[in-house]
């Protein structure tokens, strides 16, 4: 097995979001390229990353292999690496991951016993649909952190807003006066939905710039799926359980 | 009284 990425923030911005969950991350390789699946500890959130081989430079599995990472380890490592140099992994006989950071960084580094399970996506409908820009999305975020924990979205036809409530206050930011930054909102019943900000804000803040544009989709009182659109990457979704009446 | 749902309550 061997990969060679293309520049490295594609590599940072998926080590970056699976760090938001777990602190051991099991990635398995095929001829297909490499995926990866899991959820955090206490089972709120899911992350499924399929990144194709035509998104690498150079890209070999000869068998099927699960290989298991101390991400903040291997993190570590990555970001060693400047946003042109690219990022060379195999995995050696002694079963240590060897990393190639740029030209001349030759990193070896010790694999975990993988602990893979194999997690099923959560099997919902989604009725609405929202895209727009990651900046646009992060700052949403952080104008409603500051009266709540959690975020609440709510599509009714083809509008949707944002809000939050706290014990200091509340706030609703209406997506039809920022149109501009908004691609698409469209919504089969109407739906509401709230979802904690301790998950939602770091994922999006890791996935940062890279991505472009991220879609969301949700029904009410179900799972909140988030597509990042990153140029190289076949996939990232992050699924995010909702906070439910009990 | 609102609380956290766990994501495999959705598998």
């Amino acid at each position: 097995f061997e990969a060679k990425t293309s520049g490295s923030d594609d590599l940072k911005a998926i080590i970056s979001a699976i760090s938001t969950l777990v602190e051991e991350a099991t990635f398995v390789a095929t001829a297909e390229g490499i995926t990866f699946r899991g959820m955090d500890p206490s089972h709120v959130a899911l992350i499924d990353i399929s990144w194709p081989n035509s998104a690498f430079e150079k890209y070999e599995c000869d068998s099927d292999i699960k290989f298991g990472v101390r991400i903040d380890e291997f993190s570590k490592l990555i970001k060693r690496a400047d946003k042109k140099d690219s990022i060379e992994i195999s995995i050696s006989e002694q079963n240590m991951l060897l990393v190639t950071v740029g030209k001349n960084k030759k990193y070896k580094m010790r694999l975990i016993e993988s602990s893979a399970t194999d997690t099923p996506l959560p099997k919902i409908p989604y009725d609405s649909k929202i895209t727009l820009s990651s900046s646009r999305f992060d700052k949403i975020l952080g104008d409603v952190q500051v009266v709540s924990d959690y975020l609440t979205i709510h599509t009714s036809d083809s509008k949707a807003d944002f809000s939050g409530k706290g014990d200091s206050g509340e706030v609703v930011i209406d997506l039809e006066k920022d149109i501009d930054e908004i691609g698409e909102i469209s919504s089969k019943e109407d739906s509401i939905g709230t979802y904690s900000l301790e998950y939602l804000n770091p994922v999006v803040k890791a996935v940062g710039t890279t991505a472009g544009q991220i879609t969301c989709e949700f029904s009410s009182a179900k799972p909140l799926r988030i597509e990042f659109k990153v140029a190289n990457i076949g996939r990232i979704h992050f699924y995010l359980a909702p906070r439910v009446e009990s | 009284i609102r609380g956290q749902s766990s994501i495999t309550n959705y598998f």
